[in-house]
């Protein structure tokens, strides 16, 4: 764990005052190194160190704390400020509610779709699911087979349809038949890909949705950074999902797409099952980037 | 940019950076820099230029430098598995190879072993009609191995050159579906003891390091043989199969670069190096 990495690294160091530029520098290879283990993007590490690097040279040994310790709790509240608070799912004061589900290819929108279906209707709301990926094969039948498993509509046109007649009609249906949320399905494309991002800015500037969510891969590695400024310049976020929790990664993109966008991590895909859908907890995001 | 001018240590932090970048990986990134820091001095390297065609044939190969090609069976029917965690491609990489052994005059039978996925066989139903390939399925819910063992007997008998199996996402973590895996492998023996004769393990591009451990648990589970890595028309390099060829040795035989038919390509260790040194 990076604190035994700093214990180890400040061995010699005993009963000093303050932190050194040289103990400092010395901590700071061990941070980058930690943190660039987990993922986390080079241009954000640099960011962190540099903050951190700021707030402990000269910094007070506290009496009860090693140097090692001391190095480790600013760290931890660096991250904090950085990670910022647990956020809630935004809902609009004209029904209904739109939520838009963006990101990369295969990083678990559908599924995350049907996970956000469950937990609206768990929390009272009345979703209804929107197919808008008319590109991969099978992509609608897929939503069809989670909506069906949660009771929840879906609306398709088919797949020779524009995303935005569909994601339109979705919204009529939800009108027409009294449900206060849509939840917008698109498919997973590039950031690079010009006319794919087109495609979503003309999505979000007729539907005007409430929240953009970008749905990442929490494996995703150092091209989190591209992806989620891309994504972000392009359709301002409201906030992130991370998926794939429920595996071994470090889950070092948090802090890179949290650090670019500025958007809150409002939950996390801990499984494949649509129960399987955690609020964010901060504390245990950096647990685990620190290990 | 690496290629001006003399060799000074600013080059080789930049170089560094570069790799990490490409999620080489810290370790892997010092490691690299360091041999190549001791080749410059053992050669007397003066210039750049120099520098990087050295290490570009560093590697090259690390990378391996000849193509490792597909196994196919010595006679009869050669049998493919497709392993990876969810969403690295898969399914789609399994239409790219039913075309491309198509096109290769190959007759190719696939296997519709995810029963897991809402839609998943569907997918794939696609991906065969898209090929005119025949597609062997069971009802969603139904034991994969026996979608697999199916599939393996009906290509045989029906003259078949390749059966490939299409298998659920599943993270390396989750210990029954790795015990599952083992189990799919094992039914397919019982009809072709030498089965499969690839299992090509899927690795999305834009992993970071636990594509090494992804690498390292599949191998261990199903003796992984090749790897595919996919989603190499977008930014992310790959650079950890750096890492997971110097540990595992494993071959990268295909790489996917779009969600086309045709956008798949045979693995090639120079243009992979050059894109990933920018
Ligand atoms: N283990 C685990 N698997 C997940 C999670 N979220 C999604 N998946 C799986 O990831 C794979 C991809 O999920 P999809 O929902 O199809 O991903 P997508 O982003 O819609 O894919 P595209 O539409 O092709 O871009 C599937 O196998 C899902 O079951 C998660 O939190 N944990
Ligand atoms: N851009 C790009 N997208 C790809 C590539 N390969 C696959 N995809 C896309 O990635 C997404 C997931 O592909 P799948 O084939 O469903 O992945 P999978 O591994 O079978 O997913 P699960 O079965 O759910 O684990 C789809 O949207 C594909 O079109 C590639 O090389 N480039
Ligand atoms: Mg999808
Ligand atoms: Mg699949």
């Amino acid at each position: 764990t990076l604190t035994e990495r700093l214990q180890a690294a400040f061995k010699k160091l005993r009963g000093k005052g303050k932190l050194s530029e040289a103990d400092v520098t010395e901590a700071l290879r061990e941070v980058r190194m930690a943190l660039l283990e987990a993922d986390v993007s080079l241009k954000v590490v640099k960011e962190f160190t540099a903050a951190v690097k700021e707030k402990a040279v000269g910094a007070e040994v506290l009496e009860s704390l090693t140097p090692a310790q001391s190095v480790i709790r600013i760290v931890r509240d660096e991250m904090n400020l950085l990670v910022g608070g647990p956020a809630k799912l935004q809902k609009s004061s004209k029904s209904p509610t739109i939520y838009m589900i963006v990101g990369l290819q295969g990083s678990g929108k559908t599924t995350t779709c049907g996970k956000l279906a469950l937990f609206l209707k768990d929390s009272g709301e009345e979703p209804v699911l929107a197919a808008c990926d008319i590109y991969r094969p099978a992509a609608i039948k897929q939503l069809q087979v989670l909506g069906k498993e949660l009771e929840v509509p879906v609306f398709s046109l088919g797949d020779k349809s524009d995303p935005v007649q569909i994601a339109k009609g979705a919204v009529q249906l939800a009108e027409s038949s009294k449900k206060n949320a849509v939840i917008l399905d698109t498919a997973g494309r590039l950031h690079i890909d010009a006319q794919m991002m087109v495609e979503l800015k003309q999505l979000k500037a007729v539907l005007a949705p409430t929240e953009i969510l970008l749905v990442a891969d929490a494996m995703t590695g150092q091209d989190a950074v591209k992806i989620a400024e891309q994504f972000h310049q392009d359709l301002a976020l409201t906030g992130i999902i991370l998926t794939k929790m429920d595996g071994d990664a470090r889950g070092g993109a948090a802090l890179s797409i949290r650090s670019v966008t500025g958007c809150p991590v409002k939950f996390v895909g801990v499984g494949e099952k649509l129960k399987a859908l955690e609020l964010f907890y901060p504390d245990r995001m950096i647990s685990r980037i620190l290990g | 940019l690496l290629r001006k001018g003399d060799i000074t240590d600013s080059l080789f932090e930049n170089l560094e950076e570069i790799l990490l970048e490409a999620d080489t990986g810290i370790q892997t990134a010092e490691f690299l820099v360091s041999q190549l820091k001791k080749d410059a001095s053992e050669k007397r390297l003066k210039d750049s230029w120099k520098l990087m065609d050295c290490f570009k044939s560093q590697l090259i190969k690390l990378l391996g430098e000849t193509p490792v090609p597909v196994h196919f069976a010595e006679k009869g029917l050669s049998v493919f598995l497709m392993v990876g965690v969810n969403g690295s491609g898969k399914t789609t990489t399994l239409g790219k190879l039913a075309a491309y052994f198509k096109a290769h005059g190959k007759k190719v039978f696939l296997g519709a072993a995810d029963t897991f996925r809402a839609a998943a066989i569907d997918q794939l139903e696609v991906w065969a009609h898209r090929t005119g390939v025949e597609v062997i399925k069971h009802r969603e819910g139904s034991d994969p191995g026996a979608v697999a063992y199916d599939t393996v007997k009906a290509a045989a008998a029906r003259g078949a050159d390749i059966a490939m199996i299409d298998t659920a996402g599943r993270l390396h973590t989750k210990t029954n579906l790795m015990e599952e895996l083992k189990k799919i492998r094992k039914v397919m023996q019982k009809e072709i003891p030498e089965a499969p004769h690839e299992t090509f393990l899927i690795l999305d591009s834009t992993t970071g390091q636990n594509a090494l451990m992804q690498s390292k648990i599949f191998k261990e589970a199903v003796d992984v043989t090749g790897i595919i890595l996919t989603k190499l028309d977008g930014t992310a390099k790959g650079g950890v199969i750096l890492a997971i060829r110097q540990e595992l040795k494993i071959p990268i035989k295909f790489i996917g670069i779009g969600e086309k038919t045709d956008a798949l390509q045979i693995f090639d260790p120079a243009r992979f190096a050059e894109s990933l040194l920018g």
